[in-house]
């Protein structure tokens, strides 16, 4: 494992890391899309089909397991607990995230790399995962004070991407046969999706302002 | 196959 994919799966922990610490310890979802949440959960549950087939590392089953974990506790919370889901911001969180999933599991029935129910899935958890991030970027842009922990959350998310590119780069010169169009189309598209975001994030960090998106 | 490698991503 190289130190751009390590890195990157350290931005993506850190990023649930600071979700569950401001929905945990503050009681807090403010900001926060349920949609994006709940099609984060789809796409875990998705990908990591294979968990208890495939063995790979003790870490990559840990991570899987984690990820699972922490993205059905968060739709938990934000649907079901007491406290948490009076913060959530219901009338702003409008994107209708169903429209997604539709597609991208037709997409994953054409383009695949190989044509049975896992890599169906795996191929179907990647491009909804690209665009899982859109009811969010969409809900920050309606929210008016954007909370630092919540600005924190999407950042980590997108460098996560950031990082994921740098590790692909890095793994197509070092390992022979490297050549996967799918998740690299993919992951390039969602990563594009986060460029507004971090223009408008470092600008505020940079001038020391809250920070604001845009209509 | 080609993917098999790759799965090894999270």
């Amino acid at each position: 494992m190289n130190a751009f994919r390590l890195a990157g799966d350290m931005t993506h922990l850190l990023s649930v890391v600071v979700l569950l610490l401001k929905i945990h310890t503050i009681k807090s979802c403010a900001g926060i899309s349920l949609k994006t949440q709940e099609l984060y959960a789809l796409v875990f549950a998705a990908r990591y089909l294979d968990l208890f087939i495939h063995f790979i590392s003790l870490y990559n089953t840990v991570m899987k397991l984690v990820f699972l974990a922490s993205s059905f506790s968060i739709v938990w919370y934000m649907r079901r607990h007491k406290i948490v889901r009076r913060t959530y911001d219901k009338d702003h969180d409008t994107f209708r995230h169903h429209f997604l999933v539709l597609p991208c599991l037709a997409l994953a029935l054409l383009i695949n790399e190989r044509f049975t129910f896992r890599e169906v899935m795996w191929a179907f958890s990647i491009y909804l995962e690209a665009v899982a991030i859109l009811p969010q970027l969409v809900l920050l842009q309606r929210t008016r004070n954007i909370d630092n922990l919540t600005g924190q959350y999407v950042f980590f998310l997108g460098a996560y991407r950031v990082l994921y590119i740098l590790n692909w780069i890095y793994r197509y010169f070092t390992e022979p046969h490297f050549v996967h169009w799918i998740s690299w189309v993919a992951g390039i598209v969602q990563t594009l999706l986060y460029a507004d975001f971090f223009y408008y994030y470092i600008m505020s960090w940079k001038n020391n302002v809250k920070l604001e998106l845009p209509a | 196959s080609s993917g098999t490698n790759f799965k090894d991503e999270l």
